[in-house]
């Protein structure tokens, strides 16, 4: 890995007393490369090598018994730092009942997770609703009543309305029932789709949504930062979840997704299971992406 | 010719989601061309680009047609990547080409994924077999290739739940299914299509490598690519396996799975 490759180049320049720009550059080149087979997207390693050449190469490397190690521990730092530095906590303040909107890409792990954060917020006292406004993947709003049905957590769906209006009755609702928590699953939906990016812009205008929340694959490539720019752009995201990560994709996406929108990584999905949710950690994720 | 055209055309191909290794060995590869073949224009060195890059994709494959008897499909792939999707317009496709098709809901596991796939049956005019969730996969996929037999049908497409590379457990449970479809059948499946989602980046290939390993894949199928994903990572999918891709996925609609285009996906890979 990394730390192989950085321990051969500091073999080759050891003993050079101070390294020449060309020796700076192929320590630098093999942050990168890590960075990049990584799935970090191109431009933001070229960000954040920016970022970390000053320390990289300076005195606590040259003079350091150890400096690939020292390296790694620099990269380290900065990548954890970068995805937030610790945990974020999502906290309920104000007015209930919060209404939280899941959105993402098509497959990115929507309906499962609403699940998994009813069943988590639900063992921290709350009483969620969970609603689908999936109206139209095929038995999407079968999946989520399955899984409610599992969790026994109660869904709310209406047949043959908008989204939109589906948010809206599901607000009354819950009030009417006491539920202070309103997890919206809503359908996957491209970036670039002018409509269905929309649909979500109008889903907040009608109803106070408390936090709206990113679903990402962990395993997205170059593409994650395009997709979480336009996110952010049309519907302001609050956070994001990472899914997929009992994979082994190193997960270089958390780190664009960051970087491009500012906002926070929440919790991370580690299995198709009701449980395997967690909170994110940056300091794990900048390990799993150095590899 | 300058290297910072060089560095440009390696930055397409790593955000194209080439991989570093693909992207740094094609362009070492036109940096020889060029320099053998005495390129001076920019638009030259881009053209030869594409034509090492359509090179190192292929062919595109076609779905495989079973002489004696109705052919078998299986599909497979890591979770969400558009399995179920794919299969039905896949069988929409083949009806609409007046071929009688049979589906296996071999997904007893995930939430409503027997009932996704029968609505999809619906709308390709294809009968579902199925059994309860939680049953047997193959079982399942046992009976829908008898089904098929039994009918006629001229192909049975098997979908299965999706499973990570990595879960041991059920990548041994895919291998079963593929054995069990063997024995209902001599010389099913013959058609083993791994589904990749466009946007997916350098894992790719571990799950190609992978779910080879448990299944013999004939050919992939590459979906969203509708979305701005370049889905690039197929260069390494295809090269890794040897075998081709056969159809791509542009959308959610019965009609959106178009057979694969080397030359058009190149290009948009330029775009
Ligand atoms: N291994 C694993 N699988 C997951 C995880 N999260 C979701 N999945 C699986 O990924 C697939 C897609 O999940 P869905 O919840 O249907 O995704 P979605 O975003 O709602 O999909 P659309 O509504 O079609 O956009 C399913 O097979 C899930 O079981 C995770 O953290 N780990
Ligand atoms: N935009 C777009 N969406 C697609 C495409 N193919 C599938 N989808 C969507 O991706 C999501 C997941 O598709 P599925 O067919 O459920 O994926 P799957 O691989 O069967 O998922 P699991 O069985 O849970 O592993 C759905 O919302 C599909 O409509 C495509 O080519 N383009
Ligand atoms: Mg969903
Ligand atoms: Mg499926």
């Amino acid at each position: 890995g990394l730390s192989q490759r950085l321990q051969d180049t500091f073999k080759r320049l050891r003993g050079r007393g101070k390294l020449s720009e060309k020796d700076v550059k192929e320590v630098l080149r093999e942050v990168k490369l890590a960075l990049l087979e990584a799935d970090v997207n191109f431009k933001v390693v070229r960000t954040f090598i920016a970022r970390v050449q000053e320390r990289a190469v300076g005195e606590e490397v040259m003079n350091s018994l150890t400096p690939a190690q020292q390296v790694i521990k620099i990269v380290r730092d900065e990548l954890t730092e970068l995805m937030g530095g610790s945990a974020v906590q999502l906290r309920f303040e104000g007015k209930p009942p919060y209404i939280i909107m899941l959105c993402g890409l098509q497959g990115s792990g929507k309906t499962t997770t609403a699940g998994k954060l009813a069943k988590y917020w639900q063992k921290q006292g709350r009483r969620p609703l969970l609603v689908a406004c999936d109206i139209y993947r095929p038995a999407a709003v079968k999946q989520l009543q399955v899984v409610g049905e599992s969790l026994n957590i109660p869904v709310f769906a209406l047949n043959g309305q908008d989204p939109v209006v589906i948010a809206a009755e599901a607000l009354e609702y819950a009030k009417n029932h006491n539920h202070d928590l309103i997890i919206l699953d809503t359908a996957g939906r491209l970036h670039i789709d002018a409509e269905l990016m929309g649909e979500l812009q109008r889903i907040r205008e009608r109803v106070p949504v408390y936090r709206t929340i990113l679903v990402v694959d962990a395993m997205t490539g170059q593409d994650a930062v395009t997709v979480a720019e336009e996110f952010n752009n049309a519907i302001n995201i609050d956070g994001v979840i990472l899914t997929k990560l009992d994979g082994d994709a190193r997960g270089g996406a958390a780190l664009s997704v960051r970087s491009v929108t500012g906002k926070p990584i929440l919790f991370g999905g580690f299995g198709e299971k009701s449980d395997a949710l967690e909170v994110f950690h940056p300091d794990r994720m900048a390990g799993r992406i150095l590899g | 010719m300058t290297e910072e055209l060089y560095e440009e055309l390696e930055a397409i191909l790593i955000q194209a989601d080439l991989g570093v290794e693909a992207s740094v060995g094609l362009v070492e590869t036109l940096r020889q061309r060029a320099k053998a073949e005495k390129i001076k224009a920019a638009e030259e060195l881009r053209w030869l680009l594409k034509d090492e890059l359509k090179k190192l994709i292929g062919e595109p494959g076609v779905l495989i047609k079973n002489p004696s008897g109705p052919t078998v499909v299986m599909i497979v792939g890591v979770n969400g990547t558009g399995k179920t999707t794919s299969v039905g317009k896949l069988a929409y496709h083949l009806a609409e080409q007046g071929q009688k098709v049979v589906l296996g809901a071999a997904d007893t596991f995930r939430a409503a994924a027997i009932e996704q796939l029968e609505i999809w049956g619906e709308r390709a005019g294809a009968a579902v077999i199925r059994h309860q969730m939680g049953s047997d996969p193959a079982a399942v996929a046992f009976d829908a290739v008898q089904a098929g037999l039994s009918r006629r049908a001229d192909y049975i497409l098997i979908d299965t739940a999706g499973r990570l590379h990595t879960q041991t457990n059920l990548m041994q449970e895919l291998e079963k299914v593929g054995r069990v479809i063997g024995r209902a059948m001599d010389g099913a499946p013959h058609e083993i299509l791994l589904v990749v989602d466009a946007t997916t980046g350098q894992n790719a290939l571990n799950q190609a490598k992978l779910f080879a390993k448990a299944v013999p894949i004939t050919g992939i199928i590459l979906t969203k690519l509708d979305g701005t994903a370049k889905g690039g990572i197929v260069a390494a999918v295809v090269n890794t396996l040897r075998v081709p891709v056969k159809f791509i996925g542009i959308g959610e609609g019965v009609e959106d799975l178009k057979p694969f285009d080397t030359e058009a996906f190149v290009e948009a890979i330029f775009d």
